[in-house]
């Protein structure tokens, strides 16, 4: 049993090398007939530009998501705290009855963008 | 395709980057 | 069977890969397909450029997550402060 496993197992690597020559020649082939110029490029080097373009879009796509989660974290926690602590010092207030002068325009406005 | 795909995610990131900033301006008004 | 499962797809891709550049193989000759290779090149060179401006926007965006975390840590020293007094 072992013997024709290691039999398949030869034969499949022998299958797999023979396809990378194939890919090989038929690229040294579109490569020799169609050379790369200034202006143009040969269909081979295009498909491979392409699926480069791709994987890198995939890149920028999944570290875009990860920075914009990140961000939105952020801002809620940014947000919780300082609810948390205008509470709080509402609640000082209270208990010093110190007189605070009302909140500026731009003071009201900004606390409306937060909420 | 692709290039569209692009494009609109360049936008999306740049609006988010300024409501970003608008948010970090609100922010540290309000901590005053 | 997993195993063998990755060895068919991954001997399957070469094959795929190889029937993509045996259509590809007259394609130089013909001009009118030319002129087709020829506008694939051009978008390339757009698409590559509008990720190298979508990279710079995600770099920027990572600098203001910096900026949104040195907020927030400076208001929960503010919290604390305030708890303090409390």
């Amino acid at each position: 049993m072992e013997a024709e496993v290691d039999k398949l197992e030869l034969m499949f690597q022998k299958a797999d090398s023979d396809l990378d020559y194939i890919q090989y020649r038929l690229e040294y082939e579109i490569k020799t007939n169609h050379p790369d110029s200034a202006g143009e490029k040969n269909p081979v080097t295009l498909l491979k530009e392409l699926s480069a373009i791709k994987s890198r879009y995939q890149t920028l796509c999944d570290h875009y998501k990860r920075v914009a989660t990140e961000q939105k974290e952020i801002k809620t926690r940014i947000s919780t705290t300082l609810n948390k602590t205008m509470t709080r010092i509402q609640e000082l207030q209270k208990l010093t009855d110190v007189e605070l002068l009302p909140p500026t325009e731009e003071e009201k406005t900004a606390t409306e963008q937060l909420k | 395709a692709l290039k569209d795909d692009v494009n609109i995610l360049h936008d999306k990131a740049r609006l988010e980057s300024q409501e970003s900033i608008g948010f970090i301006k609100a922010t540290k008004e309000s901590m005053k | 069977t997993s195993e063998l499962e990755q060895l068919y797809s991954h001997v399957n891709e070469k094959i795929g890969n190889i029937k993509k550049t045996l259509s590809l193989r007259n394609l130089g000759q013909d001009p009118t397909l030319k002129t087709v290779l020829n506008k694939i090149g051009d978008e390339i060179i757009i698409v590559n450029e509008l990720l190298n401006k979508f990279e710079l926007e995600i770099r920027y965006q990572e600098q203001i997550s910096s900026s949104l975390k040195e907020l927030s840590d400076l208001l929960e020293e503010d919290y604390k402060d305030v708890e303090h007094l409390n």
